[in-house]
């Protein structure tokens, strides 16, 4: 049984596993990152198939942003100056990173604010 | 975000953790669900970091992302990480380094450094609890031998506390969720109480990686920013991960 008021707690759940039913949305596919490789094309296999959701998700934090920022410059500031942000990390970050630019398409900036996200949104 | 470690009678070690994320980026209405947090859903992979064609380690991320938030080193140690709020913040941290002081490290780098550098628990505790980092955090890890699991309460600049599994004081679990453990968490958003309540009512006897998924399968410790549960056992080196529903009524956080 659950509450139907807010915090909504359940009675402790019990023979949830293996996950099944409406709080299980899907498996997790498995990728290997082979740290031989130089580090610009490590994550090559795992962004060619996840491509489009990654496009997708940086679509959704720019609407965001824009909604924040009518005037888009924020986006603007962050393909601007994130780039020179990529140079100033630790490798092998940095060049991990311009690989998965690289190969997903999508811009620089965008793929150095989704990486260093925990820090700016502690903002 | 909720991580446990967890050590059955007979010194086995467990560890699993629900990520939560997303929260105050936008809200779907039609869908009662949070935008971000949905967009994350799909790119959660597993990850087996190879070198000479050995595993050096497994990972739960988010594809695009190089850093770690749950990862297991087989037969090592498992780590977590959880989100800590502190005026004393990351934007601090960023602004220094864009002025050019970049002794410290970014979060979810040194994670990442940790699984594929260090040799033991005791190694990586030492790295969590004491690297200068850009951001306040909990890092939750677990050791290989019994008594080896703990909570480090980080700064950007100290380690505030460390928090230990105690079998002699009958503490066979720790758990964190996103507030100091010896404060109360908000009472908005109080999900150690329900989660420490279902740990205890499972028992040491029968704690497992099933029974911890009940535990993160219990409302509000399963809500609406919840994108994905890791079950993780270090002694069998084995990591599994699902991605999770909310279904109304559901807390948005």
């Amino acid at each position: 049984s659950a509450q139907f008021i807010p915090p909504y707690t359940e009675d402790c759940r019990t023979d949830m596993y293996p996950p099944k039913g409406p709080t299980f949305k899907g498996a997790v596919s498995w990728y290997t990152v082979d740290l031989d490789l130089p580090p610009g094309k490590r994550w090559a296999a795992v962004i060619s198939d996840k491509k489009a959701e990654l496009v997708s998700m940086v679509q959704a934090i720019k609407d965001l942003a824009n909604a924040l920022v009518p005037s888009g410059r924020l986006i603007e500031l962050v393909d601007v100056s994130l780039p020179l942000m990529a140079n100033t990390l630790p490798q092998p970050f940095g060049e991990e990173i311009k690989g998965i630019s690289a190969v997903s398409g999508v811009p620089l900036g965008e793929v150095v604010l989704f990486n260093i996200f925990y820090e700016v949104f502690t903002v | 975000c909720t991580s446990i470690v967890a050590e059955d009678e007979k010194g086995n070690l467990f560890h699993a953790r629900n990520l939560d994320f997303g929260l105050f980026m936008g809200w779907d209405i039609k869908n009662k669900s949070w935008i971000i947090t949905e967009k994350l859903k799909p790119l959660v992979v597993n990850l087996d970091f190879r070198r000479n064609n050995q595993t050096v380690f497994k990972s739960t991320n988010f594809a695009g992302y190089v850093g770690m938030l749950t990862g297991i080193k087989p037969r090592t140690f498992t780590l977590t990480m959880n989100e800590r709020f502190s005026l004393d913040g990351g934007y601090i941290g960023i602004l220094e380094w864009i002025f050019g002081k970049r002794d410290g490290i970014w979060m979810s780098f040194l994670t990442r450094s940790v699984l594929e550098n260090a040799n033991s628990y005791e190694e990586a505790k030492t790295l969590l609890a004491q690297t200068k980092l850009l951001a306040p955090a909990y890092f939750i890890l677990g050791g290989n031998q019994t008594g080896q699991g703990c909570i480090i309460t980080r700064s950007r600049l100290l380690s505030i506390d460390v928090f230990d599994i105690n079998l002699k004081l009958g503490r066979w679990f720790v758990l964190e969720t996103n507030y100091d453990h010896w404060k109360e968490p908000l009472f908005l958003d109080d999900r150690r109480t329900p989660a420490i309540k279902c740990m205890n009512q499972t028992t040491q006897s029968n704690i497992s990686l099933k029974t911890l998924y009940d535990v993160l399968s219990t409302k509000p410790v399963l809500n609406k920013l919840t994108a994905y549960t890791t079950l993780m056992q270090v002694s069998e080196g084995t990591l599994e991960s699902y991605i999770r529903d909310c279904p109304n009524p559901c807390m948005p956080w």
